[in-house]
């Protein structure tokens, strides 16, 4: 089991910053 | 009219910063300092029309949902709020995403990541952290996983991390601890950034026009 927390954490939809550059 | 769209509206903006020195400090150039100013500006006011980044307004970019909480988006919300007044203000945006740059020292996403993580703001992150953050993350993913394996990734992480072994990973920690694994620094990078002027090519001919006048 090389799972690594942060790498798990990661995946959260809250460190994808692109949102903020995408036209609305 | 380039000049008097910049000198005569920017500077009632509250918060607004002379981008020349918000380039002087970033890895951003003028245009693409402006470039950001045109993206601030239509984020600022996409529900309070007052120029300022309120906490719903950075949740309506990144999720389209005002409403939807994420732990990490609050986190990087306080962490853009340097000043902590509730509103990411102009420089705090270009600095903070500056951070984020491809161009930007490691070294500075590596703090920038820590601080991210330490979640109470004690100078250390701390196992409970760890296991929180985890923890927040399956609740808002189809990811399941038992508690057992949860704790015992917990484990390993801090294991391998807290190579001092006093039960909290401090900065220097974190520094060995992601250079040996780099991709946890993987966020801190958005290559959006280096196509800034491109994402707003409107902004373009008015900053060269803006530079030819002056």
């Amino acid at each position: 089991n090389n799972l690594n927390a942060f790498d798990i954490i990661s995946f959260s939809s809250g460190f994808d910053l692109s949102g903020l550059f995408e036209d609305k | 009219m380039g000049c008097y769209f910049s000198t005569s509206k920017k500077s009632k903006i509250p918060g607004y910063e002379d981008p020349t020195v918000l380039a002087s400090e970033t890895p951003f150039t003028v245009s693409e300092v402006e470039a950001l100013y045109e993206l601030y500006m239509k984020l600022s006011n996409s529900i309070i029309e007052d120029g300022l980044i309120h906490k719903e307004e950075f949740q309506l970019a990144l999720f389209r949902n005002r409403n939807k909480r994420n732990l990490f988006a609050d986190r990087i919300f306080d962490l853009f709020d340097v000043k902590r007044n509730g509103v990411i203000e102009f420089g705090e945006f270009v600095r903070s995403l500056g951070v984020f740059h491809p161009n930007a020292p490691l070294e500075d996403k590596i703090a920038f990541a820590f601080r991210l993580y330490d979640l109470r703001q004690t100078g250390y992150i701390e196992r409970e952290e760890l296991k929180e953050m985890v923890l927040a993350l399956l609740n808002e993913s189809d990811l399941v996983l038992s508690d057992d394996m949860i704790e015992s990734i917990v484990d390993k992480t801090f294991k391998d991390a807290d190579t001092k072994d006093d039960g909290k990973i401090d900065q220097d920690e974190w520094k060995a601890f992601v250079t040996q694994h780099p991709s946890l620094i993987k966020n801190m990078t958005l290559p959006y950034l280096k196509d800034i002027s491109m994402a707003f090519p409107s902004f373009i001919a008015r900053t060269e026009v803006e530079e030819q006048e002056l």
